[in-house]
């Protein structure tokens, strides 16, 4: 397995020169909230959350531009099909684990990536005991090591937490960008607002990445 | 691997919304590199929900498409930014400005190789003036037409806002100034420009990467699967 020989985001030693590009406070768009629980998908990883969840309270529109690798990741896959059946219509959330990548995990690797979506949807769908059309709503996406299978039923047994877990203050968007780093040494993170020349409304977009390794995107 | 969530409660269809994203994508995720590897998973996602209310955009044909791309554009380069900035192992923060091209795919593919050039890279790590490893990937870069040796320049800019510092003027090279190279150098923020030609071509691409340092292969060579 991949050994983290840097320091995990939350463990408290981000270095010095890298605290001054974590926000301390953000503006974040309205009807989303951020959450994430701790699965430990790497056997290692005992105290720190690798499963994230963005949700919007209602259905929304959704896009994506994935790698344009030829060995794409079964979450990759999985993914883009679920936004083309859809026509990017009716998403409801993103869910991500760190410390395995579900690439290169053939058949096996598919039927992970879509349990982890269906999964999430059914969160939604008992919570609110609302309608269930048994269609995708949400994107799956991993990170960490390649060509291992996911501990999936570890990874679904915690979806109900990164659910509960979920919220839209500031610390629910930062808790959730950590936990989909892996070997980065701070969560990225922005917010903003914006005004568009049609509209008298004050808009938010907020965002999160993470990326520090293996590092060239080129994504359609 | 790279990943990405946005979020917005601006109301933008799926259709404009896959747009606004494909197209703040190339000069944003698509404009970076940390060592040259595509992942097999990389992913960046937007959700619009449109509970911030208003006019919803239905087409790429309206102002505020214009204006929402222009937004989403901006805000995914300052988060592309923030991957190099983390980039393993890197001192330095280094953007790679391409000019005068006769296309931006053209600019973008010389910025991609100065990038990705490992020799560039540690000369970065190496706080050395080396004019000649960029003027070398310049000219590998594959497929670009209008690489002209006597009419390209390359110079710093550095991150003080004091004048740039010309090492390569129309193919010939400048007495560069190696103790002002060696300050500018010291910065964590660099700027590379390399100008393909006198006026020819109009079009520029910008780039950002980081050096590469011993700590880059420390950290990858621990890494067992």
């Amino acid at each position: 397995s991949q050994t983290r020989s840097y320091a995990a985001p939350g463990d408290g030693t981000i270095p010095a020169a890298k605290k001054k590009y974590i926000p301390s406070t953000g503006t974040y768009p309205l009807g989303f909230k951020a959450g994430s629980a701790h699965v430990g998908v790497k056997a290692s990883n005992t105290r720190f959350d690798d499963l994230a969840l963005i949700a919007s309270d209602a259905p929304c529109a959704g896009a994506a531009v994935f790698t344009t690798n030829k060995f794409q990741a079964a979450p990759v896959t999985v993914s883009r099909d679920l936004l083309k059946s859809r026509k990017g219509e009716g998403i409801r959330s993103v869910i991500i684990n760190s410390g395995c990548a579900n690439a290169v995990t053939g058949k096996g690797g598919i039927e992970d990536a879509k349990l982890m979506g269906r999964e999430t949807d059914q969160a939604f769908v008992k919570d609110s005991n609302g309608e269930d059309d048994g269609q995708s709503r949400s994107i799956v996406m991993s990170t960490g090591v390649i060509g291992q299978r996911l501990p999936i039923q570890k990874i679904v047994s915690k979806i109900p937490t990164a659910y509960y877990n979920l919220g839209e203050t500031h610390e629910h968007w930062l808790g959730t960008a950590k936990a989909i780093c892996t070997t980065d040494t701070f969560p990225k993170l922005l917010s903003k607002t914006f005004t568009l020349p049609g509209s008298q409304e004050e808009y938010h977009i907020a965002g999160m990445t993470k990326g520090a390794g293996m590092i060239h995107p080129n994504m359609a | 691997t790279l990943l990405g969530v946005i979020c917005t409660d601006a109301p933008v269809s799926a259709g404009p919304l896959q747009a606004a994203l494909t197209s703040a994508i190339t000069k944003s995720f698509n404009s970076i590199s940390i060592d040259g590897d595509t992942s097999t998973n990389d992913t960046v996602a937007i959700l619009a929900n449109g509970a911030a209310g208003g006019k919803p955009i239905d087409s790429t044909a309206s102002p505020d498409f214009a204006a929402f791309q222009k937004t989403l554009t901006d805000f995914s380069i300052d988060l592309a930014k923030l991957v190099v900035r983390d980039g393993e192992g890197a001192t330095k923060f280094v953007t790679i400005r391409v000019t005068n091209a006769a296309s931006y795919k053209d600019a973008h593919r010389v910025a991609s190789t100065i990038a990705r050039s490992p020799l560039v890279k540690t000369a970065l790590y190496g706080k050395d003036a080396n004019w000649g490893r960029i003027l070398c990937a310049t000219g590998y870069a594959e497929n670009v037409e209008g690489v002209v040796p006597e009419e390209t320049s390359v110079s710093f800019i550095p991150s003080d806002g004091s004048a740039e510092l010309k090492l390569l003027v129309r193919g010939e090279p400048e007495q560069v100034d190696e103790a002002r190279a060696a300050k500018i150098l010291e910065a964590e923020d660099l700027e590379i420009k390399v100008q393909l030609s006198e006026g020819k071509g109009g079009e520029e691409a910008v780039f950002w990467t980081c050096d590469f340092s011993h700590e880059y292969v420390t950290i990858n060579g621990d890494y067992r699967t």
